[in-house]
């Protein structure tokens, strides 16, 4: 993908977790980047750079739509739906158990953030229920408060 | 001139539009 432009930077960290995700799990790397382009699209469609970013997403989202056309995961969105929700609740919980047997390491923080960039891409399918804004926001919350305290020498408390 | 600009700028921002919905299966 060409660099992302300035306007589109809160995109930035969708579009890292559907890489790392390409091989892992394709259908949680096809719905950040869904995620992404809808985003991307609010944010700025209208300038040269945006654009020719914004319609490279497009063309890399369609290839893997006709690749992934017969995961169900794909073609019916209702299914998509459950499976991020599921895989952001699945690494909500592993980081969860981790912080409370007080295990603390860059692995837990990473999947604390994951989850809530997950529960971000959850929002394409419609507005966010209560419990999961709850869980963006504690995921996202403990993700900085244990990365703080380890740089700093600190015990999570 | 500008208008001309602007009315290329929103039709590739209509066909952006399209094709998301098109993916999207909503249309």
């Amino acid at each position: 993908m060409a660099a992302l432009p300035a306007q589109l930077r809160s995109i930035q960290h969708h579009l890292r977790t559907a890489q790392e995700h390409e091989r892992r799990d394709p259908v949680v790397a096809y719905y950040c980047r869904l995620y992404a382009m809808q985003t991307g699209m609010k944010l700025d469609s209208k300038t040269p750079e945006c654009r020719k970013f914004l319609i490279k997403l497009m063309d890399q989202l369609e290839l893997m739509k006709k690749d992934l056309g017969d995961n169900d995961s794909i073609s019916q969105e209702v299914v998509g739906n459950a499976h991020i929700e599921n895989y952001a609740l699945k690494m909500f919980l592993y980081a969860d158990n981790e912080d409370r047997a007080g295990r603390f390491h860059k692995n837990m923080i990473k999947s604390f953030y994951t989850a809530s960039l997950l529960l971000d891409v959850v929002s394409v399918f419609g507005e966010l229920s209560e419990e999961n804004i709850q869980h963006r926001k504690y995921a996202r919350w403990k993700a900085t408060y244990i990365h703080n305290c380890l740089k700093n020498g600190e015990t999570p408390q | 001139t500008g208008s001309v600009g602007t009315s290329v700028a929103s039709a590739e921002q209509d066909e952006l539009s399209q094709r998301l919905a098109k993916l999207r299966d909503q249309i």
